[in-house]
């Protein structure tokens, strides 16, 4: 708890007054390897001390949820274009729940490590063990949030992490006679759950959404064999092409908005 | 072009010393998403749906959610992977509401909530950010979205 102190955030630069408490810095996930996540806790706006913990997830992989869930989406604050002050978010869930943004896995973010061949080898197995060993020490850090109701959230790739850390948070809490997790559930938005489904889905998307022509829909259909882990050279041409010479230059993640430029 | 925004800003050290951040001196600007990490990610599970079933029957609270413009992990993928769970329907697709507008579409099935954000894209709060924070509470309230 000492070091929850020197965790605090008296104010960031920019930053407008606000009344509720932030903290932020590092929980080392493996001491051998050097590594380390980088978290930042917005606690709630009124009563913290009676509202949910939510962690919140992005995916990529390799994306961040403070420069994305926290920067753009569900965080107190908004940066504004000259990206050297911040505003308040209206919608901010801290309205409604602690919220805890953890950069996941190492190597995300300000998270690191020591050694730099995890970095070529990051995948599920590692990011959902080292997100488990994270919130175990982090609950030691900040020891009022033990068997607090507790909430999973993200987007994205975090359709894969979200689901691998609960799991792996309910056999913790089975394998310990007092588990210190209150974990009452998740949600995830535009998530990746199902290879197979998800691609199946996204390119009739594509075609009933007027994205892309009957022939290119025609052909990554005849291509493509979504149950393979490895798509053919033949199926990624035919994606390759309805991408780059009939979606136009959109932006993917929301098809009805201006892209950037 | 938000994530420009962020870009500059956590990068600044006075940021960084306020949030008591990169302080080992990574040797890397802080960027909003990892080039290494994702052309390199090792292992990724083809299906979560086994493990959907699990925390299903583990009792968890589970809400999945669409923002209906996005086109990298659109809304009929993951119809067709929820689909695939073959759940039973609770309550049966209503549109429903924030303020006079629908915010969008919902079906409640045993053990799962699903509901789609209208005019939202992947980053659901950022284009839809009161309809997403309705969401948002009727999840922790464990209540069914707004029929009205």
């Amino acid at each position: 708890p000492k070091q929850q102190e020197l965790d605090r955030i008296t104010a960031l630069p920019g930053q407008p007054p606000v009344t509720f408490s932030q903290f932020s810095g590092y929980i080392t996930v493996n001491e051998q390897h050097g590594r380390a996540l980088f978290y930042w806790l917005t606690e709630a706006t009124s009563h913290p001390q009676n509202k949910p913990l939510v962690l919140w997830l992005n995916g990529g992989p390799g994306c961040s949820s403070v420069a994305y869930g926290a920067s753009e989406e569900i965080g107190p604050f908004r940066i504004n274009r000259t990206g050297l002050s911040l505003y308040l978010n209206k919608y901010s869930w801290n309205k409604e729940a602690n919220i805890l943004f953890l950069e996941s896995p190492a190597g995300v973010g300000f998270s690191y490590t020591n050694t730099s061949s995890d970095l070529k080898d990051s995948g599920d197995k590692r990011t959902a063990q080292d997100a488990l060993v994270f919130l175990i020490r982090w609950m030691s850090r900040f020891p009022q949030y033990k068997n607090r109701e507790f909430y999973i959230a993200g987007e994205s790739y975090a359709g894969h992490y979200v689901p691998q850390l609960a799991k792996k948070i309910v056999e913790y809490n089975k394998a310990h006679l007092q588990p210190i997790f209150n974990l009452k559930g998740f949600i995830v938005g535009n998530a990746a759950t199902d290879n197979y489904h998800d691609n199946i889905g996204t390119v009739t998307f594509w075609w009933t959404h007027s994205m892309i022509s009957d022939g290119s829909y025609q052909s990554i259909l005849k291509n493509c064999n979504f149950k393979e882990v490895q798509t053919s050279e033949q199926c990624d041409d035919a994606l390759n092409y309805a991408m780059n010479n009939e979606f136009g230059d959109i932006d993917q993640y929301s098809i009805y908005t201006p892209s950037c430029i | 072009c938000t994530e420009n925004y962020a870009e500059k800003y956590y990068n600044q050290p006075e940021v960084q010393k306020a949030m008591h951040a990169n302080v080992t001196g990574i040797p890397y600007k802080w960027t909003a998403c990892s080039d290494v990490l994702i052309k390199y990610w090792n292992d990724s599970e083809t299906s979560l749906l086994p493990t959907y079933k699990k925390l299903i029957a583990a009792g968890l609270r589970i809400w999945v959610f669409s923002g209906d413009t996005d086109s990298v992990v659109p809304v009929t993928a993951t119809r067709f992977s929820l689909n695939h769970l073959n759940l039973t329907v609770q309550t049966r697709w209503y549109p429903w509401y924030a303020g006079n507008q629908v915010g969008g579409w919902t079906e409640v099935y045993n053990g799962l909530t699903f509901a789609t954000v209208r005019g939202a894209g992947h980053e659901v709060p950022l284009f839809q950010p009161k309809r997403a924070f309705i969401l948002f509470k009727s999840f922790l309230a464990g209540k069914e979205l707004p029929t009205s």
